[in-house]
């Protein structure tokens, strides 16, 4: 189940 | 230059052993004030990883000027296994370094072992990770989450984490059926590490990969407890708390098709 989020969708590259 | 001296070899060799199979190169920032940090990412990007070794952790360190070791970890990872979890263990590097010096010596005989380890030029973007405001928030022993997470694997490969202001249940379903956990808060109050504390703010449900709890549950031997911070559609955070500092994973979660 389900489609595994990325962490880029939350946290800005700085 | 830098001089780090651990107590016991035994710390830092824990704390790569939790993160090396999930980032094989990072950078290890050095600063007087702020001991060692790291951030890395996963390569998936679903995991990253972010560590504190505040100068409390050292018996002794010195840094004269911020520093970046470019680390392969499993390199680093084959010199700490040269020395024994005891010894006291110190990393020795020039303000430019193209190595970085291990230092092995035992308490009892007088045996000293070196080894030089090279550095690597390592490009990694760093991500902002904002103080989120989170929904709830669960402290629990961390080898009972450990058991959770490779038990529940066998059985899916994701695992549902619902949070209520009663109790928290995670839930695995597989092909060969499903099973679910529920543990409800509690205070011990003669072992406090064995207490189960749920701070709630409103209710969640999220789904993770079992295999990224998996790599998570790595970091168990550091500390008795972990805390677990979740928000809905957010990654969430799990914290490992070290004797000065801390090792947290930071997990984007799974959504629904």
């Amino acid at each position: 189940g389900g489609v595994q989020g990325r962490l880029d969708g939350f946290f800005k590259v700085s | 230059m830098l001089e780090g001296k651990f107590e016991e070899a035994s710390l830092l060799k824990k704390v790569i052993e939790s993160i090396k199979d999930s980032v094989k190169l990072c950078n290890f920032n050095c600063s007087q004030s702020k001991g060692i940090t790291v951030q890395a990412i996963d390569d998936s990007r679903v995991l990253l990883i972010a560590l504190k070794i505040d100068s409390g952790s050292f018996q002794e360190f010195r840094c004269d000027r911020d520093l970046v070791l470019g680390l392969d970890l499993e390199s680093l990872s084959k010199i700490l296994k040269q020395g024994n979890n005891e010894d006291y263990l110190t990393i020795i590097a020039e303000d430019s370094p193209d190595s970085l010096l291990v230092v092995f010596e035992d308490k009892k005989k007088d045996r000293i072992s070196e080894f030089s380890l090279k550095l690597m030029d390592i490009d990694s973007d760093v991500l902002t990770i904002d103080d989120m405001e989170h929904d709830c928030s669960i402290t629990m022993p961390a080898y009972e989450f450990a058991k959770i997470a490779r038990d529940m694997k066998t059985l899916s490969e994701s695992l549902q984490i619902i949070i209520t202001k009663d109790s928290v249940k995670f839930n695995a379903e597989g092909q060969i059926g499903s099973g679910s956990i529920i543990l409800k808060p509690h205070t011990d109050m003669e072992k406090p590490d064995e207490s189960i504390k749920i701070e709630l703010n409103q209710p969640v449900v999220l789904t993770f990969g079992a295999k990224y709890l998996n790599d998570i549950v790595k970091a168990t031997a550091l500390s008795s407890t972990v805390t677990i911070k979740l928000t809905d559609k957010a990654p969430a955070l799990f914290e490992y708390r070290l004797p000065s500092g801390y090792l947290r994973y930071y997990l984007a979660p799974k959504f629904d098709d």
